[in-house]
């Protein structure tokens, strides 16, 4: 049975810009897949941004050098295609019965097509908010799993104005992103307008019932003496039938080293 | 008192939502501010053991117990803060990110914020143009005492202002946003470095989103205690 629990996808990944990627989702997750970091693909930055890639595999220099920036095509120049990649990678997980796996992203800016061993799902709109996949029913029988993301940049990129300013030509403001990717006081325009899987991705295991955003609150009485501590979960139940559970709370305290008070 | 176990029956495909009877603690070690005392943190773990199958999931988090008030000042047009009855003057770092590529690491989180409290500050803020920041980075603000001013995705100068004037009413999609911004929020609320959210950087977001952030975010009534309800301080947190 495999262990529930998160395990963070933040290596082995590959990435391609789309446009010299001529396989579909499903033929990379299928029967093409990228065989390793050779033309068009690259390592991949993954959290990370498409700059932060194209940086990292050396295609463009660190834009916070000198100005380096200023060597680096803005995404108004380029059009948003230039800056929609492709992000590859694999996962092993073979689950045991009544197990789920979901794959969790923190956050994307701007919005992606997943492709799991063959079979889409899409990750809508908002660089700040999570996407959590049940993918239990598509996961490999033999436990190889094959991942592919299409990224795509914020929808107004905008057009940085030849005397800067503040936030470029304002376009960004339209988006629920980032707003000083075209340009702020001291900061340059990032180009790629930080598209890109730009936080954690993992893969979590969990039994047919999941514990989903716990709210912890206290409040205090008797000049601190007397406190109380108020716990509020969801619970999602995946089985097909009721789930009898036992849910427990526990909360200790580290004194010193590896003593706890509970 | 700090070990709970509680029967809870789940519908088939079904979610609930359940609230454990509260948990007494007298006189716990508080959370408190870089340079007012100890970041008190206790591990708060709660698991769900399901019948005939096992443990089925498990969630843990640092938590500190730490109450933080704050209003605006008549008298300076400021805001003050208190934490847990203690007022506090705010040393502040403004804060944009920790690198405009998104190379986010832990290692970086956690020298950049130890640099703070190194430098006597107890608050940063984080600004409406740049992230709300990441669960690592609030980690490290539990450990090292810095109060978090957390601001949502609007600024004047794409929200209202420039040249040319820019839309003043914020996102096309407020729906959107305030999806994102209710996922934050359930993603950050637990840290205890979690000091203050605002709307935004030097503007107002437009009302509607403006009138939701702040009834979403208001003190429940259950929590506001008749000690509290006395006051007449406007804003208490």
């Amino acid at each position: 049975m495999a262990e529930i629990g998160k395990i963070v996808l933040d290596s082995g990944w590959l990435a391609a810009r789309s446009t010299e990627v001529q396989l579909t989702g499903t033929q990379l997750t299928t029967t093409h897949p990228p065989s390793g970091p050779t033309s068009p693909w690259m390592e991949a930055a993954v959290p990370g941004t498409v700059l932060g890639t194209l940086v990292k595999n050396k295609v463009v220099p660190d834009p916070f050098y000198g100005l380096e920036n200023e060597t680096i095509i803005d995404i108004a120049d380029s059009g948003r295609e230039y800056y929609t990649f492709w992000f590859f990678t694999t996962f092993e997980r073979k689950l045991s019965g009544n197990q789920h796996l979901l794959l969790n992203f923190r956050a994307i800016n701007y919005s992606a097509e997943v492709y799991l061993n063959g079979h889409k799902k899409v990750l809508p709109k908002g660089m700040f908010r999570r996407h959590s996949l049940d993918v239990t029913d598509i996961l490999n029988p033999d436990g190889q799993n094959l991942l592919a993301v299409l990224v795509h940049p914020p929808d107004h990129p905008g057009e940085i104005p030849p005397e800067g300013g503040q936030g470029g030509d304002h376009e960004i403001g339209k988006d629920v992103a980032t707003q000083y990717v075209e340009g702020w006081d001291w900061i340059v325009p990032i180009r790629d307008r930080n598209t890109g899987i730009w936080d954690e991705v993992s893969i979590y295991i969990t039994g047919p019932v999941k514990i989903i955003d716990p709210h912890l609150v206290s409040t205090f009485f008797d000049g601190y003496k007397r406190v109380y501590l108020h716990a509020t979960t969801e619970l999602e139940n995946k089985s097909a039938w009721v789930a009898e559970c036992n849910l427990t709370i526990q909360v200790s305290l580290e004194l010193e080293g590896s003593i706890c008070l509970v | 008192e700090h070990l709970q176990t509680r029967h809870v029956s789940i519908p088939a495909g079904k979610s609930v939502q359940y609230t454990f009877p509260e948990l007494f603690f007298y006189k716990p070690n508080l959370w408190w501010p870089n340079g007012m005392g100890k970041q008190s943190l206790y591990n708060v773990i709660i698991t769900v053991d399901v019948e005939g199958y096992g443990e089925s999931d498990s969630w843990s988090h640092l938590f500190g117990f730490r109450k933080i008030e704050s209003y605006i000042d008549s008298g300076t047009g400021g805001r003050l803060f208190k934490v847990n009855g203690q007022p506090i003057f705010i040393r502040g770092g403004n804060w944009i990110l920790s690198d405009g590529l998104l190379r986010l690491s832990r290692k970086r989180y956690k020298t950049d914020i130890k640099f703070h409290a190194d430098m006597n500050f107890n608050m940063i803020r984080c600004w409406g143009g740049g992230l709300a920041e990441r669960p690592e980075f609030y980690h490290y603000c539990d450990i090292y005492g810095l109060l978090v001013w957390q601001e949502f995705w609007i600024t004047g100068d794409v929200d209202g202002r420039g040249v040319p004037v820019s839309n003043p009413d914020g996102p096309l999609d407020h729906d959107l946003f305030l999806l994102c911004a209710r996922d934050t929020i359930k993603l950050l609320r637990n840290h205890p470095s979690l000091a203050l959210w605002v709307g935004g950087n030097e503007q107002v977001p437009p009302p509607d989103l403006n009138n939701a952030l702040k009834n979403d975010l208001k003190l429940h009534p259950y929590f506001v205690t008749s000690e509290e309800a006395g006051k007449s301080i406007q804003g208490l947190s």
